[in-house]
């Protein structure tokens, strides 16, 4: 079955196995000692922050782990994001002519 | 506008959920979901287009650091349509100077492309009547989306900064059975919804695709509706100015 945002309350070691448990799942190997005490706390805001959002959506969405939960959201922005559409962006509204008489 | 409408439902229309792994390509993928689906309408011709054909022939340059759905059409046009998924498979890199476009054997190809009027309604009923088509959204919620409608307001999700395209396949309307249902909804009170196709893999949220409200620009929905044009050549009289 699938981890849910209420995870995010769990004890450490609670969530230390259910960090394992997502590498499992994902077949998530990191470099070093180092770098998966890194990830395994990226995790952990991550599962805090899916439960905020869970609080926060008036729809019927759930949140909580995902492929992406070891990663921040600079990393998740800049690799799955395209370009942000700035103000530059083609607009109908600016391509639509003025009524006769107008400037 | 029908009450509800989902291409997927309809026998070889929408192609199976892609995997950008960690190309920034959403921008190509939702440009070729749309070129197939309006072809298979169209032609009841399911194909696969080429995604990398996209990225190594873009005019922009890099399409693994992002880009824009109207470069792809551009890049369509410009090469007189695509080749096969099979014959110029996704690598997921780029390779710019290494447009192979020329190499393969066109399988879908478009007229124009245009963008749609910025509202829910005029969405709605292009996508029920022509085709699923392209759509920009604020990303930020997806990062830890795992299923259900995704209900959020400008605070929680800015409509303004879109950084992320997907597929628009189709609208419903559920019961709000959700958490959230008691404390914001009318219990039994049915909630519209868009049905998107992204490009993260089958084991991101609802087998790949996810839902987001309709009627409220969750996520910035109306920013950038664009579709290809894709039909029969017509043959243009030519004119002439009067002298």
């Amino acid at each position: 079955g699938s981890l849910r945002a209420q995870d995010a309350g769990l004890q450490p070691l609670e969530l230390k196995e259910v960090f394992t448990l997502f590498q499992i799942r994902y077949n998530r190997t990191y470099s070093s000692p180092a770098e998966r005490a890194r990830r395994l706390a990226i995790f952990a805001h991550n599962l805090a922050q899916a439960q905020q959002l869970q609080e926060e959506d008036l729809g019927t969405a759930e949140f909580g782990v995902t492929p992406f939960s070891d990663l921040t959201e600079e990393e998740f922005g800049h690799i799955y994001g395209h370009r942000t559409v700035t103000g530059g962006a083609p607009s109908v509204d600016k391509a639509r002519s003025e009524e006769r008489g107008q400037p | 506008v029908p009450p509800s409408c989902d291409w997927r439902k309809a026998a070889g229309v929408i192609s199976p959920i892609r995997d950008q792994g960690t190309c920034a390509c959403c921008w190509a993928m939702a440009a070729a979901g749309n070129i197939e689906a309006l072809w298979a309408i169209k032609f009841h011709q399911f194909v696969q287009v080429s995604v990398q054909e996209l990225l190594d022939c873009d005019r922009c340059g890099d399409g693994c650091k992002g880009g824009f759905v109207w470069d792809a059409f551009v890049t369509v046009l410009n090469n007189s349509g695509l080749a096969s998924e099979k014959d110029y498979p996704f690598r997921g890199d780029v390779r710019s100077h290494r447009c192979l476009a020329k190499k393969y054997k066109k399988v879908a190809w478009i007229q124009d492309f245009m963008m749609l009027q910025k509202n829910e309604q005029a969405i709605a009923r292009h996508l029920a009547t022509h085709g699923p088509i392209t759509v920009s959204i604020n990303k930020q919620l997806l990062q830890q989306y795992q299923r259900g409608v995704i209900k959020a307001t400008p605070a929680t999700c800015d409509p303004r900064l879109v950084d992320h395209t997907v597929l628009l396949v189709g609208f419903g309307k559920s019961k709000a059975v959700g958490p959230q249902a008691g404390a914001q909804s009318h219990p039994g009170r049915s909630t519209p919804y868009w049905i998107l196709k992204n490009s993260w893999g089958a084991r991101w949220g609802e087998n790949g695709y996810f839902r987001l409200h309709q009627g409220s620009n969750t996520c910035g929905i109306t920013k950038l509706p664009l579709t290809a044009l894709v039909d029969q050549p017509v043959k243009k009289h030519p004119i002439s100015c009067p002298p």
